[in-house]
């Protein structure tokens, strides 16, 4: 992967070849190419700056949970359908909870098959509490359950799980948004956090994902999952590029410890590999 | 829109008789725009557009189209010809034993009820077998799957193997007609996983083994396709999630690399939401 052997303008298709691989996408390629060929690159420069031009795409913040003082958190995870969300929530619970937080798990999945006990089987093997209604129940009831059993127990973290959902399904949005005015409604300023989980093996869909629900329901921050396969996410790029979103956390296996903050210096070393 | 792009290419250019190479060159970048932004893998887009443009030279242009609606033609066939042909259709009245595969989430148990339905629809008696002994409530969702078809679904054992192994001799016994085995899902580059997926399908020998794949899968798709194929053998694919606007160039991608077929597309999380596999509409979409 961008091993770079011409040094003529051959390389720039080597260039293009390379970032296309990663799922970065066509045109944030080309005019990432643009920028690069404009300015007076040396070859053996090219690889260095292809790294800085990538990290300042990334941006330098925003990377981290946002936590407010005084109050539960509330993280809402959305996503379509087998992106990570539920598997993440249990690994989430785990990481804050052995970082000294008190959580609560939401079960506000009420509509796939077996989507709660998949749920309660990960609150079990954290050992963190999950509230959680009956199949078929409404998902903004049991979110607002959580916010209420939160404030009055004083946990710190609620963490939401919903329903995959395609960003073309207008019911499915407007039930997402209907889950985040309860969320509002209940605790000023929640959800503190509007993650969507995508899947690192998406193309160019995962932008359009991300442009969907931020403009649909607002995103705070993208949780990348599946990174131990073999796609690299180069998605997250464009999605940096064009709507400012920062990646959160990232998903590296299917274990209660197979979460990590997301390290852009690590991500874009990761891409060069 | 590619067809849009093409005709302003060609509003440039007046009536010509045959189509040049300039014509041509001009044409193929934008379709490589479209086919790269559709997820097709890269080199696949290259290759497809090198069989195109070798197709598209000299053309004489037919009286009922104009340039750009000719030249549209000529991908648009060359793309349902490579997606389909002549595609070896799942035996839903006859096939005995489905071995279902593929990444994590991309639809595999939501989709082997599917088929089970699909055979219940032609009064058949499958078996559904949950041999995911991994994915917390993984056999609890296959459950409550079959349980709104009325197909019985057999979950025994510690193991995958043991599973399979207990469902063999549960079919037999029940008089069960077909056995689709869903299995965990896993990555190709998982060599424990993908040995116990060896081993299922050894034991199984199954008529037809799939490989699900998720609709919005961008440029992997060649690696993941061709790694199962190599490792595993598979007898087709089926793409989920079609449903939303992802434009599905890994069904190119795979076809092109493979050459397996594409029989199914999951078109939604209900059990009724199976549909063949239909070349010129992936066609359309895939062009965008
Ligand atoms: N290898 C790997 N697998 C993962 C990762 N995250 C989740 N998975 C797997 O992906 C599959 C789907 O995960 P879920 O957590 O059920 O996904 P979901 O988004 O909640 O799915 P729906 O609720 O059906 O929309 C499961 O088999 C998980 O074990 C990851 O980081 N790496
Ligand atoms: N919209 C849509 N959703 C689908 C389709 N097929 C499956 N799903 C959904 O995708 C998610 C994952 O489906 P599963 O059947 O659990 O996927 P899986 O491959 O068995 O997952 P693992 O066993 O964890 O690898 C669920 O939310 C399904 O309802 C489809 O064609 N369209
Ligand atoms: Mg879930
Ligand atoms: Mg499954």
């Amino acid at each position: 992967f961008f091993k770079f052997f011409a040094k003529d303008e051959s390389v720039w298709d080597e260039v293009e070849e390379a970032f296309i691989n990663t799922d970065v996408g066509i045109e944030t390629a080309l005019r990432i190419i643009d920028e690069l060929r404009n300015s007076s690159i040396k070859p053996e420069g090219l690889r260095i700056a292809l790294k800085e031009k990538i990290s300042s795409i990334l941006g330098t913040q925003g990377f981290c949970l946002n936590f407010p003082s005084n109050m539960p958190a509330i993280f809402l995870f959305i996503g379509v359908n087998g992106s990570g969300k539920t598997t993440t929530i249990g690994k989430l619970a785990f990481k804050l909870k052995n970082e000294g937080k008190s959580v609560l798990i939401a079960a506000a999945d009420t509509y796939r098959a077996a989507a709660i006990p998949q749920l309660e089987e990960w609150a079990r093997r954290c050992g963190v509490e999950i509230l959680k209604q009956q199949e078929g129940a409404d998902p903004g009831a049991v979110a607002y359950d959580a916010l209420d059993a939160a404030i009055a127990r004083n946990i710190d973290v609620v963490l939401i799980d919903t329903a995959g959902r395609l960003h073309t399904k207008h019911h499915l949005v407007r039930e997402m948004k209907k889950i985040r005015e309860i969320c509002e409604k209940k605790i000023p300023g929640a959800p503190h956090e509007i993650l969507l989980v995508l899947d690192a093996v998406s193309g160019q869909n995962g932008l359009i994902q991300a442009q969907n629900f931020l403009e649909s329901v607002g995103i705070s921050g993208i949780v990348l999952t599946k990174l131990d396969g073999t796609a690299k996410g180069g998605i997250i790029i464009s999605i940096a590029d064009k709507l400012k979103l920062p990646v959160k956390l990232i998903g590296v296996g299917e274990g209660l410890e197979d979460i990590g903050e997301f390290n852009p210096v690590e991500f874009v070393e990761a891409l060069f590999e | 829109v590619f067809s849009t792009k093409i005709q302003g290419i060609f509003n440039k250019l007046r009536k010509k008789g045959l189509l040049s190479k300039d014509d041509v060159t001009a044409t193929m970048r934008e379709l490589r725009v479209a086919l790269l932004e559709a997820d097709v893998n890269f080199k696949v887009a290259k290759e497809f557009i090198g069989k195109i443009s070798e197709k598209a030279v000299g053309v004489e242009i037919l009286k009922s189209l104009n340039p750009a609606q000719h030249v549209i033609k000529i991908v648009k066939d060359e793309l349902v010809e490579v997606l389909g042909g002549d595609i070896p259709q799942v035996r839903i009245e006859s096939v005995k034993s489905i071995l279902m595969l593929g990444l994590q989430g991309c639809g595999k148990t939501t989709t082997s009820a599917k088929l089970a339905y699909k055979m219940i629809q032609r009064k058949r008696h499958p078996l559904l077998v949950g041999a995911d002994p991994y994915r917390p409530a993984a056999k609890e969702q296959l459950q409550i799957l079959g349980k709104k078809i009325s197909v019985p679904v057999f979950i025994d054992g510690k193991t995958a193997i043991e599973t399979l192994n207990g469902s063999l001799e549960y079919a037999k016994e029940h008089k069960c007609d077909c056995i689709i085995v869903d299995s965990a899902g896993r990555l190709h580059v998982d060599n424990e996983l993908m040995d116990e997926l060896k081993v299922l399908k050894q034991r199984l020998n199954p008529e037809e083994c799939l490989l699900i794949v998720d609709g919005m899968t961008g440029q992997e798709a060649v690696n993941i396709a061709s790694t199962f194929e190599k490792e595993i053998g598979i007898s087709g694919v089926i793409l989920t999630k079609l449903d939303g606007d992802a434009r599905g160039g890994a069904a190119l991608s795979i076809k092109m690399v493979t050459g397996k077929p594409i029989k199914f597309m999951g078109v939604g999380e209900n059990i009724e939401q199976l549909e063949p596999f239909y070349p010129d509409r992936m066609a359309q979409r895939i062009l965008g």
